[in-house]
């Protein structure tokens, strides 16, 4: 699974996500990547994120949208929500996986309960990108 | 500071391991992620917009056969690749998605032309690669999507019988989710 998320010079924010699902998966399996809410979402005010990992527990979480929530009706900044949804949702539930989140003033978030994720950033006020893998 | 821009990636997450991922194979997703984080930013650095950005990025991701993703996706039960993908734009909570895709070579820019040309949010399979054809979407042959790796990765878990996230796969040591 891939994704980006990302902030303009407009102010507006973005996300995206694609996959090519489980090895070997049967009966058309579909994942949390493609679903709105799950996998991928964006609302301005709030934030953008992309999920990836074992997509049926973001189905069951709806992880991505919850963490729009948490901000929006909870009052959380970016960090607190999308590190409760990671390690302490995910984690209860069992799952396994990581997201991607950004928020308007372009804070980036990239929590994960796995022993790692491929991960990039970049912002106007750095000079270099930042590119990681492992925990 | 003027208007902030940012941008971020991922490739996936799971069982991923520098005690288990030889040197070369660490220096091949490096150059992915850099590839598709540098042409992104300047997407955005150019005042191109967060659509453009995102849709930039993963389209580098897809592309780039060792994440799962288009070229590179992992093999399903029938030895086919079944892609699927969303995008979502912030300002006005309006989305894109397609599932079931096995030959659209880059199944995010069908996620944007279903946002923009069709009044539905999420099309599926023969129908969404139709759509895809109309909007000339670029379409491969199913040899473009299967690489060495995802295939004999396939071939033992399915002499196995098991289905799995890619990133704990056989050989998948360093594999992704």
């Amino acid at each position: 699974t891939v994704g980006a998320v990302a902030l303009d010079g407009n102010g507006h924010l973005a996300a995206a996500t694609s996959t090519g699902g489980m090895v070997n998966k049967k009966y058309n399996r579909i994942g949390d990547t493609p679903l709105i809410g799950a996998g991928t979402y964006a609302d301005n005010r709030w934030g953008a994120v992309s999920t990836t990992g074992h997509g049926e527990y973001f189905m069951r979480l709806v992880a991505a949208y919850s963490v729009i929530s948490m901000r929006e009706f909870g009052g959380m900044e970016l960090t607190r929500a999308t590190q409760l949804l990671i390690h302490h949702k995910l984690d209860k539930l069992g799952g396994q996986g990581g997201l991607i989140a950004i928020d308007p003033s372009g804070r980036i978030c990239m929590p994960f309960n796995a022993p790692g994720m491929f991960r990039a950033s970049m912002r106007n006020d750095a000079q270099e990108p930042l590119i990681a893998m492992f925990d | 500071m003027s208007q902030p821009i940012a941008i971020a990636i991922h490739g996936g997450a799971g069982n991923i391991r520098m005690d288990k991922m030889p040197a070369d194979k660490q220096q091949s997703y490096q150059k992915g992620l850099e590839n598709a984080i540098k042409v992104s930013y300047d997407r955005l650095a150019g005042n191109g917009s967060a659509m453009d950005a995102v849709e930039t990025a993963v389209t580098r991701m897809e592309d780039y056969p060792l994440f799962n993703a288009g070229r590179g996706s992992v093999v399903d039960h029938r030895g086919k690749i079944e892609m699927e993908a969303a995008i979502m734009d912030g300002a006005n909570l309006e989305a894109g998605a397609a599932v079931g895709l096995e030959r659209t070579r880059n199944p995010v820019a069908l996620a944007r032309a279903i946002r923009h040309h069709s009044q539905h949010i999420m099309l599926n399979g023969e129908g969404a690669e139709n759509f895809a054809r109309e909007h000339s979407i670029p379409q491969e042959d199913e040899q473009y999507f299967i690489t060495d790796h995802r295939y004999d990765q396939w071939v033992q878990l399915d002499e196995q019988g098991a289905v799995s996230l890619d990133h704990n796969a056989p050989q998948g040591g360093e594999e992704i989710g």
